[in-house]
């Protein structure tokens, strides 16, 4: 870890902060809790309490700018540069500065929070069914006053919940109204609008009235993005328009036709040629608060680290499971000491996040943890033929997501934490399980990260960390270290396997894929290649990746990307309901 | 998969024409993030002062230290990332 020149620090514990200004991408109430859990990252492992404060000033002055926005440090548009902070002192001092050119999210998307309706404030739930359709965005279909809205559950023809969808109609942000909405048509400087504009304000934020008349009553309020804001572009805010006209064609949906970067972009208006008016589509976004916790640990005085893992490491990275490393813990209790609560190794999983995976201590690089070589066929004991459920209460629909899946024998196996399910094509009666995977595949660890069954031999490859096994039957070799098959450091995991026929199998792990030729146990030469490179449109850090009837299956979060032996993604949905088939 | 019709490429307002070769990028990269300085680029042929700069930001970010723009050290420049420097104040 780094400290800045002279360990600047602050010199008193209980810390204030203040959100200056919010970004239309999220609701306000995301914003303030991602920040509120970012600060937590910190004071669980120092004496440092953090309190937000709604006027005056604080220690830690939070804000959303884009380009130059009063620091002489711009910011550079989407992507990039995403956010920046100031040690801790005085003024700036200790104040953090967020990109609002930047789409942001939790990191996995879209986050709809939905307000008024019978949801409690809850987010909207894509897809959802209304009326036996699927919609994968807020709609006004069924409501006669054009009111954006979105089931909060899978289908609101079964649950009935839904909530109204941000919008300028519906609510503003900050200004001078209280949150009161637009009104439409409203007069400025002379002129009638009857949308929302960055007319008059030189920071880009779109912004209405909130009576018929600006110039006369000077009331105003900033506009909330909809779900179908575009990000950057030349009209950063403005909805898309579908169906819109490009060269000639119609689209009805976002496109990356006229780019080279395959990057998804829409019209706001109906007609690009003639308006060339642009932005691009809605991506995973950056989580703010992942990049919130690193801006306020540079805020409380750590500077970058060059531990890839660490948090302070500069680079952004998506993480699910944020941990904080040994590496940032070291460095903010040599500033600050130790906290009184639990030890920084034992971190209580944060409300919102998903319990943390403990995690296998993995073997040192010298070799596998065990001395067995190639030829040396491990004996076990032979269990008894069929597995026996462990614990049938534990329902696979509970888990929010697998160490692995795989097709074994035609029947899908979802692997977690030392258990697995089956859900089977053959069995009209859903899934199987849970049953014991030491009972059926003894000598394996809890976790495991990737499982394939080789197409010729039926042999099963499990794969931990750095290690792997090969199970044919109940009779197992290894553990040995991947780099045995010829895989190099750069793999910390696999993550996933698919199986390519006439012997190969395609291991991934990270942002690339080896090809192994299952028979003499060796990745081709000319790997590993980028997965993008071919699988494009998946997302790049999959957590399960396999094949299931002839397709390409990669997992994130709680989705999934099918892709067709062509290489197109024909499908995005849910594990849980559409692979699972949980209720 | 090859499209059945050849694909269009069109400049977008608001972009940039021409976007930066990869040695500008890797010199006002190496700048921003404190790399190294003006100065130091005059001073030394820039060839000299670029390998340099270079093989410290490799070394710091954790990349493989070749004092080249190879393609990792690339991937590194484009990834989205904080603005605070990496070296110096």
């Amino acid at each position: 870890f780094l400290t800045f020149q002279g360990d600047l620090k602050w010199d008193h514990m209980d810390l204030t902060y203040r959100v200056m200004n919010y970004s239309p991408d999220l609701d306000r109430a995301v914003i303030d809790d991602a920040f509120k859990r970012a600060f937590k990252v910190w004071s669980d492992v120092t004496p440092l309490t953090f309190t937000q404060i709604y006027s005056g000033e604080a220690d830690i002055m939070i804000m959303f700018g884009s380009q130059e926005h009063g620091d002489g440090y711009p910011f550079d548009g989407k992507d990039g540069l995403l956010a920046h902070a100031f040690p801790p002192g005085s003024g700036i001092q200790g104040d953090a500065h967020f990109d609002d050119d930047e789409f942001w999210t939790l990191g996995t998307g879209l986050v709809v929070k939905t307000r008024y309706g019978n949801a409690n404030g809850a987010s909207c739930h894509f897809p959802f069914i209304f009326e036996g359709r699927s919609y994968s965005r807020c709609i006004t279909e069924g409501r006669t006053d054009g009111m954006l809205w979105c089931a909060t559950t899978a289908s609101y023809d079964a649950d009935k919940t839904y909530g109204f969808c941000p919008s300028e109609l519906l609510y503003t942000n900050g200004g001078n109204s209280d949150g009161s909405p637009c009104v439409f048509p409203f007069i400025f400087d002379g002129t009638s609008y009857d949308t929302c504009t960055t007319d008059g304000r030189s920071d880009g934020y779109r912004w209405c009235a909130t009576t018929a008349n600006f110039d006369r009553d000077k009331k105003y309020g900033f506009c909330p993005n909809r779900d179908t804001a575009v990000i950057g572009g030349n009209s950063q805010g403005d909805p898309c328009v579908f169906p819109f006209t490009f060269l000639g064609q119609s689209y009805s949906a976002c496109t990356s036709e006229g780019r080279q970067d395959g990057k998804l972009w829409c019209a706001t208006t109906s007609n690009y040629d003639t308006d060339k008016k642009w932005g691009f589509c809605p991506d995973r976004g950056y989580s703010i608060f992942l990049v919130a916790a690193h801006e306020f640990g540079h805020a409380l005085g750590l500077d970058h680290s060059s531990v890839r893992e660490a948090l302070m490491y500069p680079m952004y990275s998506y993480v699910q499971d944020f941990q904080l490393h040994a590496d940032d813990i070291q460095g903010i209790q040599y500033l600050y000491g130790r906290g009184s609560g639990p030890e920084p190794t034992s971190l209580a999983p944060l409300p919102t996040e998903e319990p943390l995976p403990t995690e296998e201590p993995l073997p040192t690089e010298a070799g596998s943890a065990s001395t067995t070589t190639e030829e040396e066929e491990e004996e076990t004991p032979e269990p008894t033929a069929e597995p026996s459920p462990v614990d049938p209460s534990r329902d696979a629909c509970a888990e929010k997501n697998f160490d692995a899946i795989t097709e074994i024998n035609g029947e899908l196996h979802f692997f977690k934490n030392g258990k697995y399910w089956i859900r089977s094509p053959f069995w009209k009666s859903g899934i199987q399980g849970a049953f014991s995977v030491a009972d059926t595949w003894p000598g394996l660890p809890a976790a495991i990260d990737a499982v394939f069954q080789d197409v010729l031999t039926k042999r099963v490859f499990f794969f931990a960390g750095r290690q792997f096994w090969v199970f044919s039957g109940k009779s197992a070799v290894g553990p040995r270290g991947i780099e045995k098959l010829g895989i190099g450091k750069e793999a910390g995991r696999i993550s996933g396997a698919l199986q390519r026929g006439r012997g190969k199998v395609l291991l991934f792990s990270g942002e690339n894929y080896w090809r192994l030729d299952v028979k003499v146990q060796r990745v081709d030469k000319g790997y590993p290649r980028a997965t993008e490179d071919v699988f494009t449109g998946v997302p790049l850090d999959a957590r399960n990746v396999f094949l299931y009837q002839d397709k390409y299956h990669f997992c994130h979060g709680s989705f999934y990307w099918r892709m067709t032996p062509r290489y197109q993604v024909d499908r995005v949905g849910y594990v849980k309901y559409d692979i699972l088939q949980c209720p | 998969p090859l499209q059945s019709k050849p694909q269009a490429v069109v400049t977008f307002p608001g972009e940039l024409l021409s976007p930066l070769s990869d040695v500008e990028l890797a010199e006002s990269y190496l700048m921003r993030f404190g790399y190294t300085t003006e100065a130091e680029v005059r001073r030394s042929s820039k060839h000299v002062s670029l390998a340099k700069a270079l093989r410290k930001m490799q070394k710091q970010l954790g990349l493989k230290e070749t004092g080249e723009l190879d393609a990792s050290t690339l991937e590194a420049m484009r990834a989205p990332r904080c603005g605070v420097p990496d070296v110096g104040g």
